[in-house]
Order: C-alpha cells, then structure tokens, then sequence
C-alpha cells in the first residue's frame, strides 16, 4: 500500500550503519 | 507553513508544522541494522501500531519540528517548550513516506541513537504533505553536509 515516494536521509556519520 | 531564518542553509532553523504520533525506545542497535532498508522500518513502524507501541493517529495538538545544522528539535506550537531535543550527530537516518490512508498525509520516522551507539529510537511524526515532508528532508540533508564540511 506504499507505493508512493519514499525519501531517505541519511546522516553520513552512519553510512551502512 | 515553512518559515526559515538566515540565508544560506549552514545557519538554516526551518520551521514546520507536525504532529507527533509516538517513538519506539531502546532498540538494540544490532537489531537496528535490520531496519537498514526503508521497506523494512516502514514494516516495523506498521507492525508497532498493529500491535499497539505505536499509535495510528497522531495527537491533534500541532506542534513546530526545527531543523538545523544543530539537530533537531520539536516545540509545542507556542513554543514555549521544547519537547524533544535529537542533537544532529545522534540522528542517523530520516524516513519519509506516505501514511498510506489516502490522506496525502506523510510520516517522518526519525532513527536516533545514543553516544555509545549502543541503543537506537524511532521517533514518528505526521506532517501534513509529501511536499512539507520534502523540504523537511531537504534541509536535514543540507545541515549534514553542512556539519560534515565544518566538522573537521
């Protein structure tokens, strides 16, 4: 049922974290 | 409404109206990683309302989310206090997606952690757009590259 935009930040500091 | 003082988007506080829906605490952080893939969060977000740790609509008081390069921070509407303080090298990630209620509401699902990154919390609020929840993105984005390039 989420098919619209999903937008993710992601704080560099925890890149792959 | 956004309202953001300064010019350039190192010393931007914008403003926006949200309501908060409730925060999940004391997440292991290993656990956490499990919630890496946005699906995932959205899935454990759904599922936490489901099965009541998280409720489905947000308390109808609005309340004012700042961004800026210091963090985070929401206020009650008068601002008069500040309910919640997330410092921005303790915000790991941001979500935003569509509440899925047809409303074109959306919901910001906020990953913090603690100094010993030992823990983590989801801190969930409603906004009223996909735009607002855009901009919000926008400058949370912008003031971690902001404290990226001023913090060496």
């Amino acid at each position: 049922i989420y098919k619209s935009a999903v937008t993710t930040v992601v704080n560099p500091k925890y890149e792959g974290k | 409404s956004t309202k953001s003082s300064g010019n350039s988007a190192s010393d931007t506080c914008a403003e926006f109206r949200v309501k908060y829906v409730g925060v999940i605490e004391k997440l292991q952080f290993d656990m956490s990683r499990t919630l890496q893939e946005p699906l995932d969060l959205i899935n454990y977000i759904d599922a936490a309302q489901q099965d009541g740790r998280l409720p489905f609509v947000p308390g109808d008081e609005d309340m004012i989310l700042g961004v800026s390069k210091y963090g985070v921070k929401l206020a009650s509407a008068d601002q008069c206090d500040v309910l919640h303080r997330h410092p921005l090298y303790l915000v790991v990630r941001m979500l935003c997606y569509d509440d899925g209620l047809g409303s074109g509401k959306n919901l910001l699902a906020l990953k913090t952690t603690d100094t010993k990154q030992e823990e983590c919390s989801i801190w969930v609020y409603q906004c009223g757009s996909s735009e607002q929840a855009q901009s919000i993105c926008k400058v949370l984005s912008a003031s971690f590259d902001c404290a990226l390039t001023s913090g060496k």
